[in-house]
């Protein structure tokens, strides 16, 4: 399904260039359940971002569903990412003066879900995370784990096949860490796809696979919970 | 040094009110090394930003240094926090379009620093959370372990005596997180009074003391590190 050879991404920021990905070849089928590990700017966040269609390589080849995505044009990307792929950002991306409902429903107006079907499932979606008291409050209103909950909820919003969530737990305490985890386990179990950064062990202790990053390169793989 | 009672917090938005603090009596002496723990949405933040002077209580009493914090004025609360308190953010708060460097110089610059000394300065402490590399990076060009470490040395640019945390490890892996603690550790020893706010428990086996927060109210107390 996912299957990347030699991608590379170097941040050109004004006289500096960070080599942020130096060829990073990997392979993810679908329906596998995989976490991605490595030290704090080793690349987790760049190759999430370039798996999610949301960022392009400098090199490298990546291809998505068997289609080479340097192929696709902007159009097609933006549709892939709105209804295959579900995005959670590490810093929540939230739109602050939105609520944590309009927040969830986001991605469905872009589907082209109707407007009297929105509601409901956004309040479905934040129930699921545990936050059914919290669907009017502004995101600018909410605590650092509550935003996070909401970031997931709207990346679940068109029932993505992909799931990529960058650190979806690290504002949670360990119970609400857990429901969430245990909320991944469960869309693994139907068959989704789903690749989770972290570096708490007790959330890659879910996972059947580690990819482990360091400076930018593949470190090692390991199937399940690494050691 | 610190003193509450009974403080209270309740956040109005539009029609909704929501009580983040309930009630909270609690007491930490100078030199003291604690952990807050508890639930996401607990009250948590909200009870660091009104002991870190960013925000006043609904109602009780707070004493800092034998002051009442209510009988100070904006100047005085200003130079207060500018000086003897470092912050850190659970959201960072860097200003995105700053350097690294910039950010960490900017308490300096309202602390009279001089001009000349703020640079080394900026660059020790961005040396000690281990980003010397990035001292003229912008801080929306990094990566999110490394904007929390830049946000950790901001708070300590002018020297506190007290220091609080608000989840000071929670993008950064287990390497990355025990330099931070080890930081933390030292600056303990020193004789600072140190709050972090935390839901790892590697984190809280660092610090001496921990309160426990649930729904707004203290929960428990233990002293060291809890099971
Ligand atoms: N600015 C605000 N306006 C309205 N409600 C708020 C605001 N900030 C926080 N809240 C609410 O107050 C409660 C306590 O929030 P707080 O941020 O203190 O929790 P926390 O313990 O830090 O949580 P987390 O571990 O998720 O960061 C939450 O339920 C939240 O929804
Ligand atoms: N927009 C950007 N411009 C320039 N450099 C960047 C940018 N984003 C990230 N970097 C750099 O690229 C490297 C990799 O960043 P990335 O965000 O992928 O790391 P990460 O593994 O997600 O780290 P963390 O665990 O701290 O979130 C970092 O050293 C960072 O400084
Ligand atoms: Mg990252
Ligand atoms: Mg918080």
């Amino acid at each position: 399904l996912i299957r990347t050879e030699r991608i590379t991404k170097v941040y050109r920021t004004g006289a500096v260039e960070v080599g942020a990905l130096c060829g990073v070849s990997l392979e993810i089928r679908e329906g596998e359940y995989v976490g991605l590990m490595g030290p704090s700017g080793s690349g987790k966040s760049t190759l999430m971002h370039l798996l999610g269609c949301l960022d392009t390589p400098t090199g490298g080849r990546y291809w998505l569903g068997g289609r080479d995505v340097t192929t696709l044009d902007d159009i097609e990307l933006a549709r892939l990412r709105n209804r295959e792929i579900g995005f959670v950002f590490q810093n929540f991306n939230l739109l602050p003066r939105l609520s944590a409902g309009a927040n969830v429903q986001l991605p469905m107006v872009y589907a082209g879900i109707k407007p009297r079907d929105r509601p409901r499932r956004a309040r479905e979606l934040l129930e699921m995370v545990g936050l059914g008291g919290r669907v009017h409050h502004r995101s600018n209103e909410l605590s650092g784990g509550e935003m996070q909950r909401v970031a997931l909820a709207r990346a679940l919003a068109n029932e993505p096949s992909i799931i990529l969530a960058d650190e979806p737990t690290g504002n949670l305490d360990t119970r609400t860490s857990e429901e969430i985890m245990s909320l991944f386990d469960r869309l693994a179990d139907q068959g989704n796809t789903i690749i989770v950064v972290t570096h708490d062990p007790e959330v890659s202790a879910h996972v059947r696979r580690v990819i482990r990053l360091r400076d930018g390169q593949v470190e090692s793989q390991t199937a399940g919970s690494p050691a």
